[in-house]
Formats: structure tokens, sequence, C-alpha cells
């Protein structure tokens, strides 16, 4: 027989690399930066606790980077924290539908073993949850064959802060000025997270004291989002015959009560009559004909749609402002769209314009700032539903150039903003968005908002230009 | 504490199916044809055995179908099968460096998964090993909480064929015509492996004797290629530390000798002196610096070019023959460029064109052909690195329109293939190639030489019709 076997989730993430972001050095040290910056984001907005990030680059010798990200979030139980930082898929935000930057539970223990494969050197943690509790230090190497992961070093230590994680990865990378910078990485993350206090400091500083800081803008901190259960139009029939094999619900009509968002017990009974089961059947003795006819019953029953208090937007006031700070223009306008549905997630569209000024060239193609969750995407914009509707928009009619099918041409800065309780992305590194059409068209819908306002101030910008040569 | 917990590798890919190409009922059909396919040729590719593989589709309802896919391949021993069809990441390809279709231990578990969750169907197996066996039938569903199968039911049965393998899956789904259809799909695969004879029923079929046969076109099956050891010119410093720590080698200069690739005795014991260690040190006693000194010493040390009889391609003989049964045009050329090296790996190029004709428009763009491993890739066109190879190719000067960045216009089809030990995908679903800067100057140094021929012929007809003029 062939030698077939079990092949590991580190071994073959191992190998394939480049499908988390760590296909050269210099998006190495990019993508190591955004996986641990998200986790100390994504812990302080959870604990509510206005984020704080230190993150410190030291350049080693010529191609090895030592990262630290030290946050002042709730910090990590010392039994979980081996799991944590030296196991692939193992998270507390995928089980959930709760809109995070995080949804796979492979970011950071994946930056860690990118470490010690280039390096061989092992994941450094200090954590403390509690003033009242110690600090504890882990040295931590990923064992690739098993997915597993192997202490090294753990002891408890004095440190300085009451509560927070410091985590410190060595890696080989490579440090870059410019479009694809580090620098300008953590000046897109502060765009979109104006709440959000972050100090740096770059590899090629003078000194320690040799800081550059993005102060939050705003002392409120991001609307706390719910939790939301699946909302049941998105479910398929094998998923919903598994729910009702596992459910703890002891009726059909407590089963669709329970389990799933915005699902009432008058509906929950809607739904069991239109399917012609009994509403009192025990979730484990439906068969599959009958689970055949829940399943068409479902859309055919009017059924609220999902609730939206598990998103939260980065808000109109905000998003003009902190694109202001960036990119100081002549007209700036945001648009938060309302939350709409793809595949039962709900999901919102924000987009952002700032036009005109003298930081921005009239000939050069539109700057386009692509986030996520609040995170900024840097790479594969080629693959991007983002770039797709960017392009598909008609933005001659709000008086700009548009080479066809292309990004417009313009003294303009576009941010466009996807908000989910779960992203789908192209791949696990979490860098473009996949081509859902309901998500492409709202993304349109936001771009045409801003595009009319943008095209009603070109046009009396050229009305008053035209007067004055009169 | 916050509810961290372990995420099984078959949730993470069944609320992310569109990572292995399920992202739409017509995509998951083509998904699913290919999965079964590529095993079945893989399988007999690798038994020596001619292969025949046939393929049935039946449409079921209007939304829903069954396909079947039956071998003449080696089979699969039963105690693995229940693993093979109903658990990820397990398979015969991975742990080793030998040119084959599939390479991650997903693509058939995938597919099964997918069929349960949108019909509740398990897939069903017939596989049988040897005559003088019985042929075992099994009905198997994966448990995606687990990852592990469950065995829903399994027999011995009677079976016209004495060795083979046939699965059968129940999916949800959408069959279409034209451009992106199962039959142009199989069609292409016929074209790169003209060894095979793929027999086709489509589910619109008048009767079931109604049958699209692709038989080879030649009795010589691939090359056999040779499984072998990483190159050391590939290898990363952490990757190195743990070799060395698993290795049963019980020296240096015995672990680079047998767990390398092109490591003679003598190269060895080279690697050991440059870096200063002592060539019978025991692997497990390297430290950390002499470690980092061998990593140093390897890229020093004069290494032969990996061997490459671990690739088979089709050849350009074949390349022609093929192309013009599918795309009968006036000219035809192809060309088999010799390997080279991506982080240690041996790939090769080969490209093809056929040019003018009665069938081919002069205001079309050209058709571009893309394959990996013998297998087509039919979507993600935008992000493949065999894209943008064609797009930065200057196809003006072999007399071609090429509107800037684009794919040439012209009455030609361009068919290019990677063959490689292991090819870098853009994700799990294996439609587009990772943009390896090394791949995308060979395949552009493959286009080029076909060019070239292409330039002479076009030149020598524009020659001809002027002279006709005169
Ligand atoms: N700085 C931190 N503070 C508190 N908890 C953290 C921190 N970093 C990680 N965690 C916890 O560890 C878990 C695993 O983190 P990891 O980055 O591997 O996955 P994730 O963030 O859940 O998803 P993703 O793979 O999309 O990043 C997180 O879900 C979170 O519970
Ligand atoms: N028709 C078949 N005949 C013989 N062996 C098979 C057949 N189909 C699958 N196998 C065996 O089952 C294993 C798992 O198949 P699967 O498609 O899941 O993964 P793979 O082919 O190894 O990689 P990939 O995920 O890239 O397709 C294969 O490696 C092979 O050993
Ligand atoms: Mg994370
Ligand atoms: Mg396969």
């Amino acid at each position: 027989s062939k030698k077939q076997r079990e092949i590991s989730v580190s071994e073959f993430f191992a190998k394939n690399r480049h499908l988390l972001g760590f296909d050269n050095p210099a998006k190495a040290l990019l993508t190591t930066i955004k996986e641990l910056v998200d986790n100390s984001l994504d812990a302080a907005d959870e604990a509510r606790i206005p984020a704080e990030v230190d993150i410190t680059i030291d350049q080693i010798s010529e191609d090895r980077f030592r990262v630290t990200c030290t946050d002042n979030g709730p910090g990590i139980v010392p039994k979980n924290v081996p799991l944590v930082f030296g196991k692939l898929l193992y998270g507390s935000k995928f089980h959930r539908l709760k809109m995070s930057r995080g949804q796979q539970g492979i970011g950071v223990s994946a930056a860690g073993m990118y470490g010690l494969l280039t390096t061989g050197h092992a994941i450094r943690v200090i954590s403390r949850t509690a003033k009242n509790k110690p600090a504890n230090r882990f040295e931590i190497a990923i064992d690739t064959q098993k997915n597993h992961p192997a202490v090294k070093k753990q002891d408890e230590i004095e440190w300085d802060r009451p509560h927070g994680t410091s985590v410190e990865i060595e890696l080989e990378a490579s440090y870059r000025k410019g479009h694809h910078s580090v620098d300008n990485y953590i000046r897109q993350i502060s765009l979109a997270n104006p709440h959000a206090t972050l100090r740096y400091r770059a590899p090629d500083r003078a000194n320690d004291m040799d800081l550059t800081v993005y102060a939050g803008v705003t002392n409120e901190l991001p609307p706390e989002t719910a939790e939301i259960q699946p909302h049941p139009y998105g479910v398929e029939l094998g998923v919903l015959m598994q729910m009702l094999r596992e459910t703890k619900a002891r009726t059909v009509q407590n089963f669709f009560h329970t389990e799933f968002s915005r699902v009432s017990n008058k509906v929950a009974g809607d739904i069991a009559k239109l399917a012609r089961v009994p509403a009192n059947r025990k979730p484990a003795k439906v068969d599959r004909k009958e689970a055949e006819a829940l399943h068409k019953a479902i859309p055919q029953t009017k059924i609220m749609a999902p609730p939206t208090d598990c998103i939260a937007p980065i808000g109109e006031e905000l998003l003009e402002k902190a694109l202001t700070s960036i990119h100081p223009a002549e007209f700036i306008t945001a648009t938060t769209r309302r939350p709409v549905v793809y595949r039962g997630n709900p999901f919102l569209v924000e987009t952002a314009i700032a036009y005109g000024g003298a930081e921005l060239s009239a000939d050069d193609a539109a700057i386009v700032y692509r986030y996520a969750n609040r995170v900024p995407l840097q790479y594969q914009h080629g693959a991007c539903a983002i770039s797709k509707a960017v392009a598909a928009t008609d933005w001659k009619k709000y008086g700009l150039q548009q080479p066809k099918g292309s990004v417009p041409v313009g003294p303009m800065v576009l941010m466009v903003h996807i908000a989910s309780v779960w992203v789908p992305f192209t791949s696990e590194s979490k860098e473009a968005i996949a081509h859902y059409p309901e998500i492409i068209k709202e993304i349109k819908l936001g771009l045409q908002d801003c595009g009319r306002k943008l095209g009603a101030h070109v046009r009396r910008k050229r009305r008053d230009a035209d007067e004055e040569k009169k």
C-alpha cells in the first residue's frame, strides 16, 4: 500500500508559509507586526481597555530582526500561553460570530513558527492578568511535526505593568522604507483605530527615546460588539442536519429558537409548520426527509435580518478626522452604510474620500487604502474584492479621469473598510477579500455615496474657476 | 480567561471552503471533478498503469448532482480508505519530493466534506487492490468537529474490475456550458495527459451510451519520476537545526550525505570543514553556533544542481500533437526548458503556441491555457504567476498586438506548463501559482523561446503576402 499518513497543520503551513504571509523577508516583517498588533488591539478592545501598544524593531544583523510588541491588554492565563503561541488553529475568536481582527487561531503561532524556522529562536512571552497575580515569562517553540508547543523555559518575574502581554520574535527579515514599509503600515493601522495609542521604535532609530507616537484622536472606545448566533438564511442542509444531531434543545421549535439569531418561538413554529414537521419532535429524531423539508421552509419563512450590534464601524466623523490627519485635503467625505448579509453573516461597508489640496497630485492614480475589520490590507490588491469594486465604479461621472477597468486618476485618497462578524479572505494571510457578489455590490454603493458628494465638489470648484476667468 | 480552544482542520476548512475551491455551486462541481480525476491519474501513473478514467455526472434535481469517478488504478487498502476520504491532511504525497498532481492530502476529503455539508450524503467508495482480493465498498462521512472519518457502511462486494477505485459524491452544484464548463475542463485535462483515456458522461446526455471519449494519443506512459531528498541550498537555519536533532545519521558528515540530494561524502566533508565543525561530530550534539556556521557554509560550498529525474515533462512532440488535436492551426511550436531551482525544489517550464488557421480570430485576446503538474488551472488567472509572465512578455516584437500590461491580441493559443516536485499555489484550491521570481523569470524565457519562432513565422507570412500583392 502507498505510504499514506497524517500531515500536521504546522508541517503543512511550514511548507506553505506564503499562504500565511511569509513569502519573503520584507513581507515576513510586515506580517509579523500585523499579527502581533492585531492581537493586542483585539484583546484591549474586548476587555474595554483603551489600547496602548508598543512596537519595537531591532536590527540584529544584516538579515535578522527582533520584533517586540507589548500591550496593556487583559493578559493570557499561564496555562493557555503555550497553546496560544505554540499551536496553529488554537484561539478564542474562531468559534464565535463577533467582529474582531483575528478569526483563525493561526496568526501569532505562525509568526513564531517562521521565526523558529529561520533563526532557531523560540518565541518569548511575558503575560500578566492582574496586579495581584505574578507576571509569567515563557520561551515556547512549536513542534512542527506535532503542532504542539514545547515550553523551553517558564518562570515568574517582576514586571512594571499591572496587566498586559509582551511578545518577542526573532526572525529573518528585511526592513524597507517607502511604499510597503512598516512605518507606513503602522500609520495605516492608526487611521482605522483612532482610539488606540501606538508607540513605534524603528530599527534605524537614533536612540531608544527616538519614538513615533500615534496618539488616539479620541478617548471613546469603539462600540462594544455582541456575539451573535448564526442566521438561519445562511445554513446548508448538511450543517442543519449536524446541528439537529448535536443540539441540547428538546424540540424542533426550541432548536430553531435557541440555535439561531432572530428566530422567535413563533417564527420557529412557523418553520416547523411550513415543513410539516411536528414542532415538538425531538431534534435527534428528525430524519433526512424532514430535515430537507425544514431546510426548504427556512427561506420561505419571513425572518428578521440579522442583528447589527455585532459590528463596530469606525464611523463617519472619526474616519474624516483620521484621514485628514494623515492626508490634509481640501475636501473630505465619509459614509458608513447600514449592515447587510452574505452567507448569513452581517457585514457593513464604510468609505471615505480625501480630495485636492497641496499634497495630492492630479496626475497620479488615486491612493486606495483597503481595510477589513480595522486591519489595513497591504498586499494582493489584484485579488481583492475592494480593488475590483473600485475599478468597476464609474469615476468619470464625478469628474475624475479613469483608464478602462482601472483605478481612477486624480488628487484623491480612497479608504474602504469592510466590517463583519467574519471576513472571507482569499487566503489565510488575510490580505485580500474574496469576491462575494453581495460584498462587491455593497462596496460600489458606498463608493457611489462618496463619489456623488465628490462630484458635486469638483463641479462647484470648476464653476468657481470658470467664473474667476470671466 | 478567554475561551481559547482548539479548532479542527475540518472545521476551519468547512467555514473557509472558498480556500479549497468550493466558492459557489458551479465552481464546486469543477473542483470536485478536478480532485477526483487528479487522484485517479496520480494513482495510475505511479503504479505504471495506462490510466483509464470514467467520469459520470448525473443531475438529481435542479441544484443537486451526483459525480462518479472510476479508475483502473492500483486501488487503496481497506484500512486506509476511511482516513483517505474522511480526514483532511492525510495522504501519500505531502511528505515526499516527487512530481504529482496532488500534494496536500486535502483534495478528495474536502470534496466529500462539501457534499456532506450541502446534502447530508456520505461519500461512497469502492476500491480493490488485486484480482485475488475482494472489492470493498464504504460509505464515509467526515466528522467535521474532529477531522476524523465516521464509517457509515462497509462491506465486500462483487466488482467487474480486477483493481481500481470508484468514488461517488452527491453535492449541491450547478452545471454550465461554455467557458468554465466541465466539458472544457475535461478536454483541457486530456491536452496535458496525452497518455490517458478519459470517458465522460455529461448530465444532459441523451442516454448512458452517449459518451465523450478522449483517447490517449500515445501509448507511452510519462517517464517514471524519482523521489528526491531536499537540496541543501533551500534549507533554512531552523529547519537545519531540527533535521540535526531528528536524523539517524551518526556524524555530521554522514548527515549531510544522507539527508540531502547531491551531497557526496566529500562535499559533506567540505561543508563541515568550511564551518570548522568536526566531520565526525554527533548531529544531536551540534550547538547553535555550530549550526549557524554549517548553515553559512552551505551556500559557499560548490554543490551540484538538484537531480531532474524527479520531473516528467509532457515533451515538445506530445505538446504539439495534443494542442493541434484541439486547436488545428497553421503554425505550431513547443519548447521544454531544462530544469532549474526555487527554494531548493527543481522545476521546469514548458510552453507551446498554436497560431493562425481558420478557427482562431485575429481580433481576440490570445487564449491562455495554464497548467501545473499536468493539471489545468481554470480560475484566479489574475493572481497567477503565469498570467503575470504572459502580460510582462513583449509580444509586439513577434508581430502581435498587445495592450499595455495585458495578454496579447491575435489568432493564438498559448499553453504554459509548470512541472515541479512541489508547486507553490496561492491557496489550497491550487488554482493559481504564487509569484516566485525564479518561476516568473523562467516562464518568460519559455515564452520568448516560442515567441521567437512565432515571430519568424509571422514575418515570413507577411513577406509572402507582400510578394503576392506585387
Ligand atoms: N496580546 C494578546 N493578549 C491577549 N490575548 C491574546 C493576545 N495574543 C493572542 N491572544 C489570544 O490567543 C489566541 C490566538 O491568537 P492567534 O493570533 O494565533 O489567533 P487569532 O487572533 O484568534 O486569529 P488569527 O489567526 O486570525 O490571528 C487569540 O484568539 C487570543 O485569545
Ligand atoms: N483514486 C485513487 N487511487 C489510489 N489512491 C488514491 C486515490 N484517491 C486518493 N488516493 C490516496 O489518498 C490520498 C489522499 O488523497 P487527497 O486527494 O485527499 O490528497 P492528495 O491527492 O495527496 O493531495 P491534494 O490535496 O493536493 O489532492 C492520496 O495521497 C492517495 O494516496
Ligand atoms: Mg491573531
Ligand atoms: Mg488529491
